[in-house]
């Protein structure tokens, strides 16, 4: 905690130059820091590795512009979230990976840990984003447009049904698509945490049932940065207000958990390497 | 008579202004924060600074309680504090940032600028 030295010299200048902090702000600021690097023994560097290791995606950005902008307008930004009056948008990336071995691509899962998602909170819309390449391969059917088409895995049922240009097919883009019904009845696990979330993608060729090769269409997703992994997109309103410190504690939680997890690991090492010898 | 009274000022010294919204700019880098928290960095929040003395200006928009405290801390300061100088209204922002699941989450965190100082 001595060594975290959080507070910067600028913040040091001011504290010398004007007046002292009040004890009692500079005693629960103390300890909300202590809290926050006593969890971790190498706190600095986790917490640079965690910030470089997510990428936000231009989409997310974009919504934060957009709002903040509206905001300094003097524009109620919850106006702009649709009608749905979400003020929450929390986004997912695809854990699902293809076999590049397999060819032709015929069908895609794609996986999300929305395990993440707070029931304080009213979910009120959810989309996919598909990121599709430009592809060359493309050749323009005879038959008419492409159909896209999203199944909940486990079920043959369509979630949502879209049709592609086949000249827009060629140029690339986000392919958006309504999954809000997979969420109307998504149960949670034996935590209480919302369990995975599982689609699959096919593609087929106008009205017929002949699936199409999804890599023909920009979609494998064999090495892509992470800024074009598809994203599950879920809107939410807030039931009561929201504190930062909430953030701040899920944060000492799961680095807490972190924590744990390792050092049982460690343990498990131990009374293994006791057993052996 | 009774404003100098009051405050027991003596001739010469600086008055301390009223209660109104004064500048307080946070930086989140420096609080520690820019680990989970993309943008914005920094952000200007206000605070309110001043006292609530008598009388109390009709912009500061008291409460008919804070009037009557002013009122008692004017005639008897050792028997009631002023009234409170604090935000009458916030105003929302816009925050990107990285939650325990390392999702980057979008949201609207209510009440985070001071739009407005008042006495209460």
């Amino acid at each position: 905690f001595q060594s975290a030295a959080v507070i910067s010299p600028s913040t040091q200048r001011r504290n010398k130059g004007g007046r002292a902090p009040h004890p009692d702000a500079e005693r629960s600021s103390k300890l909300l820091l202590r809290e926050m690097f006593s969890s971790s023994p190498v706190t600095d560097h986790l917490r640079e590795d965690l910030k470089y290791a997510v990428v936000p995606h231009d989409y997310m950005i974009s919504i934060y512009r957009t709002y903040s902008a509206a905001e300094k307008l003097g524009l109620n930004a919850s106006f702009f979230l649709s009608s749905k009056s979400a003020n929450t948008i929390t986004s997912f990336v695809d854990r699902g990976a293809d076999d590049p071995l397999l060819s032709p691509l015929r069908r895609q899962r794609y996986l999300f840990d929305v395990s993440a998602l707070s029931d304080k909170e009213e979910l009120v819309g959810a989309e996919l984003r598909i990121f599709r390449k430009a592809s060359k391969e493309v050749q323009v059917p005879a038959t008419g447009p492409y159909n896209l088409q999203l199944y909940p895995c486990r079920s043959e049922r369509p979630l949502h049904s879209r049709s592609l240009d086949p000249l827009d097919s060629r140029k690339p883009g986000w392919e958006v698509m309504d999954v809000w019904d997979m969420f109307k009845d998504h149960p949670r696990s034996a935590t209480g945490k919302p369990a995975p979330l599982c689609f699959h993608l096919k593609v087929t060729l106008g009205r017929s049932d002949t699936e199409v090769d999804l890599r023909q269409l920009g979609l494998d997703r064999t090495g892509r940065p992470q800024q074009e992994k598809a994203i599950l997109v879920v809107y939410a309103r807030s039931k009561k207000r929201e504190n930062l410190f909430n953030e701040m504690k899920e944060k000492i939680k799961s680095r807490g958990s972190g924590k744990e997890e390792e050092e049982e690991d460690r343990g498990l090492q131990l009374k293994a390497r006791r057993r052996r010898r | 008579t009774a404003l100098n009274n009051r405050h027991g000022k003596r001739h010469g010294k600086k008055t301390k202004s009223r209660c109104s919204k004064k500048a307080l700019h946070v930086n989140f880098k420096e609080l520690g924060w820019d680990d989970w928290i993309i943008a914005p960095l920094d952000y200007e929040a206000y605070h309110c600074e001043g006292v609530c003395d008598f009388p109390l200006r009709s912009h500061l928009e008291p409460t008919n309680h804070a009037i009557i405290q002013t009122l008692m801390n004017s005639m008897d300061p050792n028997s009631t504090p002023p009234s409170c100088c604090v935000p009458t209204k916030l105003s929302p922002i816009s925050i990107l940032y990285i939650d325990s699941g390392n999702n980057v989450v979008y949201k609207q965190y209510e009440d985070m600028v001071v739009e407005q100082c008042g006495c209460r």
